[in-house]
């Protein structure tokens, strides 16, 4: 249909030859104050008719699919040094299934809002509410995946958007005659509960030797890990450990050095 | 440190162009991370367990990862969480193989697979792509882990 057809990508800058399909694009998800959301389509390499469709979000949150899920994740490119093109990921998931990045909420990446002061009091809630609005826009746009099966997946804060669009999509599911096929969802280093994650993280800094003793001891004792907002002294403690403690490293990666 | 690379590749007009991006010119640079929106973020849920129990609970297929290099959301963080959801086990801890390495960890709970990656730091499949494509291809056939 036309709206599908304006989204195709026929090649982006640098890139090299490919036999998938890719389209990008927005679906507005709230037409009231101009709000959309802008999502990238690779399409399986082989049989992409036959293959599940896969959301991947990143977390942040305020972090973008687009520069992490499908620039240096799973997509099919990666961006060369001098960012004049691109290469191929040869462990790519398009290999097996049809990767749709979903730039969300409003206000990261390409997503945007008319309404600015939408990127001050966005969160949880609005995140899943849109994303689902999306889902179903977007469906309508490429209704050969209306009934196709779909995984969400992520990693970091979407920890926190997978499973709650999980639910708003089941939720949805229950009033709908045309239910979402939704399978199922998997998450990686995801921010899943206040007090274990932070229990786990201090519990893991002490026992791969990246604190002292003493640190890790006052870590324990002075912080409430059940808080949203932890007390000032507890944040000074966290702020000597990262800064005095761990050292000259990439705490996403503890044994590489920082990017500069 | 490639995020760098898209900073640059992402804000090319040609590119944009080519992606039907940024049509309304937003008035900001199109960044990796917004961190006007992170410092300003209105809720966030506590846990997000109770969601999990739930979708456990409709039967969807749950599957859980988690690269063991990583120190900002670790792997004790969501063996904590995990273990909270206290959920039978199905098939006990054991190693999982990719390309005869040692890819990580696993254990198969009733309705949710906890996977480890070796190796792995936050971006699973930037650091082990080849063990995170499989780890994919397990979950999307929902077949526990290789075992060699």
């Amino acid at each position: 249909n036309e709206e599908e057809e304006a989204d195709r990508i026929s090649s982006l800058p640098g890139q090299p030859k490919v036999s998938f399909q890719q389209f990008s694009g927005y679906v507005t998800v709230n037409k009231a104050v101009g709000r959309a959301l802008f999502y990238w389509l690779t399409e399986a390499v082989h049989d992409p008719l036959s293959k599940p469709l896969v959301v991947w979000l990143n977390g942040g949150p305020g972090c973008s699919s687009v520069a992490y899920g499908a620039s240096e994740e799973i997509g099919p490119f990666r961006i060369n040094k001098t960012a004049s093109g691109l290469y191929l990921n040869k462990f790519s998931w398009n290999s097996v299934a049809n990767l749709l990045f979903l730039e969300t909420p409003a206000g990261v990446g390409f997503s945007y809002s008319n309404r600015s002061s939408d990127v001050l009091d966005t969160g949880d809630v609005r995140t899943a509410m849109d994303s689902l609005e999306f889902l179903l826009g977007w469906m309508n746009r490429f209704p050969r995946f209306k009934h196709r099966e779909v995984y969400l997946t992520g990693e970091s804060y979407a920890g926190h958007y997978v499973p709650q669009l999980a639910r708003e999509i089941t939720k949805y599911n229950k009033r709908s005659k045309h239910p979402i096929n939704l399978k199922g969802f998997m998450v990686g280093n995801a921010v899943t509960d206040n007090y274990y994650d932070n229990l786990g993280t201090v519990t893991y800094w002490w026992s791969h030797a990246m604190i002292s003793d003493k640190t890790y001891q006052q870590l324990v004792n002075t912080c409430d890990f059940r808080r949203q907002k932890e007390s000032d002294e507890c944040e000074s403690l966290y702020s000597y450990a990262m800064d005095q403690e761990f050292g000259n490293i990439d705490q996403y990666n503890i044994y590489s050095p920082p990017c500069n | 440190c490639t995020e760098k690379y898209a900073e640059i590749y992402y804000n090319r007009p040609d590119v944009q162009k080519e992606l039907h991006a940024n049509v309304t010119n937003i008035p900001y640079k199109w960044t990796a991370c917004s961190e006007v929106l992170n410092r300003n973020w209105n809720d966030s849920d506590v846990s997000v367990l109770p969601i999990y129990r739930e979708m456990l609970a409709s039967g969807l297929r749950i599957w859980v990862f988690s690269g063991d290099v990583d120190s900002v959301v670790p792997v004790t963080a969501t063996r904590f969480s995990l273990a909270n959801l206290k959920l039978e086990t199905k098939i006990p801890w054991y190693p999982w193989y990719v390309k005869k390495q040692v890819g990580g960890w696993t254990e198969v709970y009733e309705g949710l697979t906890f996977a480890t990656v070796r190796g792995a730091g936050h971006e699973v499949p930037l650091f082990k792509p080849r063990a995170a494509l499989q780890l994919f291809k397990s979950f999307l056939k929902g077949d526990p882990l290789p075992r060699s």
